[in-house]
């Protein structure tokens, strides 16, 4: 399965508006001033993923995801919401759907609400079904900014667990 | 076990080789066992060798060489078990503009198996992308722009 | 004891202001007692401001904002006790091109009164500097060239 | 004071001849492909300096420094030499001449040997002029590459600690 849409509402710095990401198979870049919002993107998609350390995502706390507010108009959000749809043509999620949508919303007292397709569900039965299709948020595949140089760095009998945990 | 660790180890290496040849344009990297009599008891080495370079543990290689390198192993431990997607944020910081054109052949020729998100701050990656999204930001508010390229 | 500390953290905050403000074309940047009253019973926290954007502790901030961040004070703790000379090996990885120019342009300033060797894979820093050395390595061996600019 | 000459012979990979790097009071930039030498040139600094762990200038031990040769020729070299030339005209390292010459040179066995302006001395004599003048290897003034972010992922005690430190 590929990712089909990132629709972003309020998750750290994409407030205030829903920010949709409508993605290709093949190879897309995304590029932007310090500071801009790119790794955000990178821990939407962790996050509705299921990632369970907000430190991961780089925050002290789930809640602390939120928008934190311009300052300017209204207070701060009371939820932040990632969408993620993935292509499911190849049937890999075990899911009778071409397109498999899954959502997370965080509220200010850092409980998560997880949906599949609108339904809602548990943390749980996301991972489960994600991970029959090989996808989960610790997953090789994602590298998160400045640790490309960990699988070289690492000593040889790390190294061999890696290959180990392959098989 | 320790058949399925030797047909894992031995395909992974062959893929190493192929993804750092691509990489360097022509350079060679292998994985060792350190006791090949029984791989368990030891660990897995890694060698590389750059083009016209002589051969070094890839521990004693450089900064953007040891970037080079993570980046053909990840390829190739994904062979033996493909993602569907690739998230890869700024993995070119510390790649020269010789292996930053490598890779980003790498990554064309790659994403017609896979898909790959790829943050960059370089030009001469972001141009070589099927579509290009901009991130940029307005009063402490991120917005996107996109551009289709092919 | 404390006053000499107090004295340093003055300083260096006003520094850190200066250099930071420089760096971000008019960002804000200061350090904050965690306890003001007896500063040795806890830390130093370091608050910083991008332009347009709202105030966040340093922690918060983006890989290449926190780049921005260490250079300023890494200026600033320098001033109170200047070096004869500076050796940088690639500071700006993960500075997009905005920050790489003025990273450039503060090296020229304080370069009339500080050394600085400056490792870069980019040519936009590189031009910058008073003269280049550029070093290749044939048959596993490095050379080097050089090239005066001004 | 600040470094007029850089020498290396058979330092790393500034193999089979003596490299020289003449500098400028002001802005010079090193630049060159990936693996081709630059870091390497940080090393040979540290090393002149005193540098005590061989870790620090990426080697198991000191004698790894001295080049391995190309393989091609005679047998590996069996020293290593750096050579740093200071300006002193602002007299802060204490020694009566307008130009400090030191030098360090590492044998196989991994013993090094120290020269002030040609004459043999100890290393504990050269940390010591060096640190009258403000100049050690373990300064802010030199930042290694990967590092500069150290400098803000600090904790706000260690923080306090770099303040302390320079008084
Ligand atoms: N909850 C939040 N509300 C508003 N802004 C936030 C929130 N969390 C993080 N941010 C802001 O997001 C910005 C960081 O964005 P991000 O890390 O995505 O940048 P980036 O584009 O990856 O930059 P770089 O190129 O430097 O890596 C920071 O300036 C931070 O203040
Ligand atoms: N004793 C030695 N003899 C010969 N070559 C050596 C020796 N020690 C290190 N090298 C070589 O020096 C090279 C690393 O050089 P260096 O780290 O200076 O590269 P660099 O120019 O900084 O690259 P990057 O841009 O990737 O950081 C490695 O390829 C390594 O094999
Ligand atoms: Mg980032
Ligand atoms: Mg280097």
């Amino acid at each position: 399965p590929y990712i089909k849409k990132i629709e972003l509402r309020n998750f750290k710095s994409f407030g205030l508006k829903n920010t949709v990401i409508s993605l290709d198979r093949g190879f897309t870049a995304i590029t932007g001033p310090n500071g801009s919002g790119k790794t955000n993107i990178v821990d939407a998609v962790l996050f509705g993923l299921g990632e369970t350390s907000s430190r991961r995502l780089r925050a002290d706390s789930f809640s602390k995801l939120i928008f934190n507010g311009n300052g300017k108009s209204k207070s701060k959000p009371r939820s932040a919401r990632v969408v993620i749809q993935f292509d499911n043509s190849d049937g890999k999620i075990p899911i009778d759907t071409k397109t498999v949508t899954i959502s997370r919303i965080v509220y200010v007292n850092g409980q998560s609400e997880y949906r599949i397709n609108g339904r809602k569900t548990s943390r749980g039965r996301i991972l489960e079904l994600l991970s029959i299709a090989g996808i989960n948020p610790s997953g090789h595949n994602i590298v998160p900014q400045g640790t490309i140089t960990k699988l070289t760095d690492i000593s040889p009998v790390e190294r061999r667990k890696i290959i180990e945990d392959l098989i | 076990k320790k058949k399925a660790f030797m047909d894992a180890f031995n395909q992974i290496n062959e893929s190493l080789s192929y993804y750092f040849g691509k990489l360097t344009g022509g350079g060679k990297a292998y994985m060792k066992l350190e006791n090949p009599d029984d791989p368990f008891s030891g660990g897995v080495d890694m060698i590389v060798q750059f083009p016209n370079k002589p051969e070094i543990l890839v521990s004693g290689a450089s900064g953007g060489e040891r970037s080079v390198a993570s980046v053909a192993f990840l390829f190739a431990i994904q062979k033996l078990n493909p993602a569907s997607f690739y998230l890869l944020d700024e993995v070119d910081a510390h790649l020269d503009s010789f292996h930053v054109a490598k890779l980003s052949e790498l990554l064309v020729e790659e994403s017609s198996k896979s898909q790959f998100l790829v943050i960059t701050l370089k030009p001469e990656m972001a141009s070589r992308a099927q579509k290009i999204y901009g991130v940029y930001e307005r009063n402490g508010v991120s917005n996107i722009v996109s551009a289709t390229i092919k």
